[in-house]
């Protein structure tokens, strides 16, 4: 069976809330580890994978691979009777029909419970290759959502190119065009606001925005973003979450002409 | 324009 408790429901509502609009139908994979999420869209353009190492719950004991097939809406519906600071605790049994959490506020003695119904979803998995990317950037997560949404304003598509220079985003569009150019830069007292430039090659690649600026509903995740690209392979856009949990997103490129 | 392209044509289905 599966038991699964967080100390705040705060950092499931926000997982789910950052990848329902890309996928609906997931299976959330349990096993000793941990619970993990691996789901394309259904243009099969982007994909979310997400970890949640059995060190970020408090207690976690599975002790079988469980299969829980959620459908997003319905756990979204779910989890907003859940108070950010409630203690959320996930059960389930080694063949389950259902998925049971409950909700317990530390400040008073209410405890909500509810049954969300399963789904056999029939799910590719991808093998993702391990890549040793050209180019790694470290940003501050508001920064870069700013910058998706600020460019999505001129065009559909942004180029990202890295170079020694820095790292520019650009687009074109029928009014104009436009870019944002970042440096690398450290600052001291809020690390939060560091822009970190990691980079073998020169990389240059165009991807969509809308996508982009979708992954960045993760934002309120993690202060930091971590970008990691390569030319012509997948952009891995990460956050990162305590415990080395995470959550990332992977977006094809747009190629040739 | 470049076109779009999908994951399959990287990740192998597992």
């Amino acid at each position: 069976m599966l038991e699964a408790r967080l100390e705040q429901a705060n950092l499931l509502k926000k997982v789910v809330d950052a990848i329902k609009d890309l996928v609906q139908d997931c299976n959330f994979d349990c096993n000793d580890s941990g619970i993990a999420l691996q789901a394309m869209d259904n243009s099969h353009v982007a994909l979310v994978s997400m970890m949640l190492k059995s060190e970020s719950f408090s207690p976690f004991r599975c002790d079988r691979n469980i299969a829980l097939g959620i459908n997003l809406t319905s756990l979204t519906k779910v989890l907003r009777a859940a108070q950010n600071e409630d203690i959320l605790t996930l059960k389930a049994e080694d063949a389950p029909d259902v998925v049971n959490l409950v909700f317990e506020s530390a400040e008073s003695d209410r405890i909500s419970e509810y049954d969300i119904k399963l789904m056999d979803i029939d799910q590719e998995h991808l093998g993702i290759p391990e890549t040793e990317y050209a180019a790694t950037i470290s940003m501050p997560s508001a920064e870069f959502q700013r910058i998706c949404r600020d460019l999505m304003a001129l065009s559909e598509s942004v180029s990202i190119e890295c170079s020694k220079e820095g790292v520019k985003f650009a687009c074109q569009g029928d009014i104009g065009s436009g870019s944002v150019t970042l440096r690398s830069h450290t600052n001291v007292d809020k690390p939060e606001m560091n822009v970190e430039i990691d980079l073998t090659e020169p990389v240059s690649l165009t991807f969509s925005l809308k996508y982009l600026v979708g992954f960045c509903k993760a934002s309120s995740l993690s202060g930091q973003v971590k970008l990691c690209l390569s030319n012509e392979v997948p952009l891995l856009v990460e956050y990162a979450l305590a415990n080395n949990s995470y959550l990332r997103f992977y977006l094809a490129p747009k190629i040739g002409d | 324009p470049p076109k779009q392209a999908t994951l399959g044509k990287f990740f192998g289905r597992t």
